[in-house]
C-alpha cells in the first residue's frame, strides 16, 4: 500500500524541493504518515526542515557500499513527517554508481524492505536538478512522479525532456509500472501573460494530469526555509500554506479516484 | 589574451543562463568578440538564443570520441557573438567521461586551441546545475569563476559549496589558477527582507568579489527566453537590459585594474 513519488524535473529552481517539503508537512498534518527522503547532495530539503546536514547521514553509503536505508531514517519536528537527510557526500555516487552495471536499480532494491514494512504511507523523494544517476535511480526507485513546472518559458522547454526521460525508464524496464502522475504549476504569478500562456499550453497538452491547485509565487513561501519552517508553521493562513494544503487534499483524493 | 570565464552555481534556477547569454549579449554590443559555450545538456541558453538544439551540433562527441570544439561554432544574430550549441546528447558525458581517468581535464585540452587563434575575446561557459562531470570540467577548463546567486536562502547556502569545489578543483591541481572572480546578485526583489539580507550578509563576507551591479527580477528578463531573444533585443529600455548592460561594463572595468 506504501506508494513512492518522486518530485522531480531536471530543470533547476523550480520548487522541487519546496514542493518536496510542503507537500510532505501538509500530507503530514493530515494524518498521513510520509518519509521524505533527500535525494539531492544540495541538502535543501534537509536544511529546509531545520536539520543539520552530517556525512554519514544519508543514503550515500547505503548505496554505495554498506548499511540499510531505514537506519538513516530520523524525526523532524511535525508528527507523522520523518526524513532521510541528505549531505554533500552524496554527489559521490554520480561517480562511484556510474561504474556499476545495476546502478539504475540499486536505490529500488534499497528502499523495497520499507515497503514490506508499510510503516509509512507515502514515500517521497526530492531529486536533484541534473541527468544524472541520482534523478534516474529515483525514477527507477518511484511507483509514480511528479513533476513542478514553473511557469515560464524554460519551465515548459524542460517538460518534453523529463517526459522523455520517464519513457526511457519504463521501457528500458528498469521501472515498468512508473507513471507520471501529476504536473504542478508553480510560482504562478498572474502578472505576467507568458505565465498564463504557460498554463493554458500545459492543461491543453496534458489535461487530466495537470493539477487543478496552482502554487502561487509568494515572498513566504521564498522565505520559509530560511527558518527552517515549512510553509503551514512559517505562515499557516497565507495563500502559500492554503495551496499547499489544497495540493495534499487533490493528491489523496486522486488516488481514492484511481 | 583570451579568458574562459564558467558562470557557475550547482543550485539551481539562480540566472546562470540568463546570466550567460545576457552578458554575452551585452560585451558583444560593446565590441567585444564573445563565444557562448552551451553545457548545459538542457540547452537552454541554446534555445534562448533562437537556435535549434541538434544531436551532433554540441561538444558531445569532441569530448568522447572526435572532432574539435571549432567545427562546433556557428554564428547568432548579433555580431561578435558566436556560440556552440548543446543538445541533450551532451547528458551521455555523464557517464561515458567517468569511465575515463583524465575526465577533469579534456574539456580544458578540447578548449586549448581557441585559444591559441584568439579568435575571441572571451569564452562564456554557461554550467549545468549540478556537481556531475560537465560542471567539474568546465571549472577545470576556465580561468575564472562568475556565481550567479539568486537573492534567497537556499541560494545562499550553495554559496559555501561552489566555493568549496573551486577550492578542490584549484588544490586538485586540475586547474591551479582558477580564481572565483565574482559574485552577481540575481533575481533581487527590494520587496523582501531576505533579499536585503542576503545581499548585506554575501558583500560583508565576499566584499571587492560581489559585483556593484545587481540584476532585479523584472517580468521582461522571465519572458525574453520564449521569445529567443536577449533582454537588449527584448527590452532595449528596461531595468533588465540596463542591469545587463552595467554588468558587462563593470566586468570590463575589473579586468583593467585587475
Ligand atoms: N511558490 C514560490 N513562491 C516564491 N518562492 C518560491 C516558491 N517556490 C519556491 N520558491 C523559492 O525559489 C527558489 C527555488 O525553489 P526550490 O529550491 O524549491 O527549487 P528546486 O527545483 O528544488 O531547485 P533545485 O533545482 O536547485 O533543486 C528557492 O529559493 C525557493 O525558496
Ligand atoms: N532577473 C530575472 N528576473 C526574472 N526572471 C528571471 C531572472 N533571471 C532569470 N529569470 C527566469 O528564472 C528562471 C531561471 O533562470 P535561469 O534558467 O537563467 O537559471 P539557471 O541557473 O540557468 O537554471 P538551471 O539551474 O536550470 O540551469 C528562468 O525561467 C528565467 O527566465
Ligand atoms: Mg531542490
Ligand atoms: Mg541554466
Amino acid at each position: 500500500r506504501m506508494r513512492t513519488v518522486a518530485i522531480s524535473n531536471q530543470k533547476g529552481g523550480v520548487g522541487k524541493t519546496t514542493t518536496a517539503m510542503n507537500l510532505s508537512a501538509c500530507l503530514a498534518a493530515q494524518g498521513t504518515r510520509v518519509l521524505l527522503i533527500d535525494l539531492d547532495p544540495q541538502a535543501n530539503a534537509t536544511s529546509g526542515l531545520d536539520i543539520e546536514p552530517q556525512p554519514g547521514l544519508s543514503l550515500y553509503s547505503p548505496l554505495t557500499s554498506h548499511g540499510r536505508a531505514d537506519q538513516m531514517i530520523r524525526p523532524t519536528r511535525l508528527p507523522n513527517l520523518s526524513i532521510i537527510p541528505s549531505h554533500m557526500e552524496l554527489a559521490g555516487c554520480e561517480i562511484d554508481l556510474a561504474r556499476e552495471n545495476n546502478h539504475l536499480t540499486k536505490l529500488r532494491d534499497l528502499l523495497a524492505p520499507l515497503k514490506n514494512a508499510a510503516t509509512f504511507d507515502y514515500v517521497i523523494l526530492d531529486t536533484p536538478p541534473s541527468l544524472g544517476i541520482l534523478m534516474t535511480s529515483a525514477l527507477a526507485a518511484a511507483d509514480e512522479i511528479l513533476i513542478p513546472l514553473q511557469c515560464e518559458y524554460f519551465g515548459l522547454e524542460g517538460l518534453a525532456k523529463i517526459v522523455h526521460i520517464v519513457e526511457q525508464i519504463r521501457s528500458s524496464g528498469a521501472n515498468p509500472n512508473v507513471q507520471i502522475e501529476g504536473i504542478l504549476m508553480t510560482m504562478y504569478d498572474p502578472r505576467t501573460n507568458l505565465a498564463r500562456q504557460v498554463v493554458s499550453d500545459v492543461a491543453r497538452h496534458f489535461e487530466e494530469t495537470v493539477y487543478k491547485t496552482i502554487i502561487p509565487r509568494t515572498i513566504r513561501l521564498g522565505e520559509a526555509p530560511s527558518f527552517g519552517l515549512s510553509i503551514i508553521e512559517h505562515e499557516p493562513k497565507g495563500r502559500g500554506a492554503d495551496a499547499y494544503r489544497a495540493l495534499a487534499s487533490e493528491f489523496l483524493q486522486r488516488r481514492q479516484k484511481a
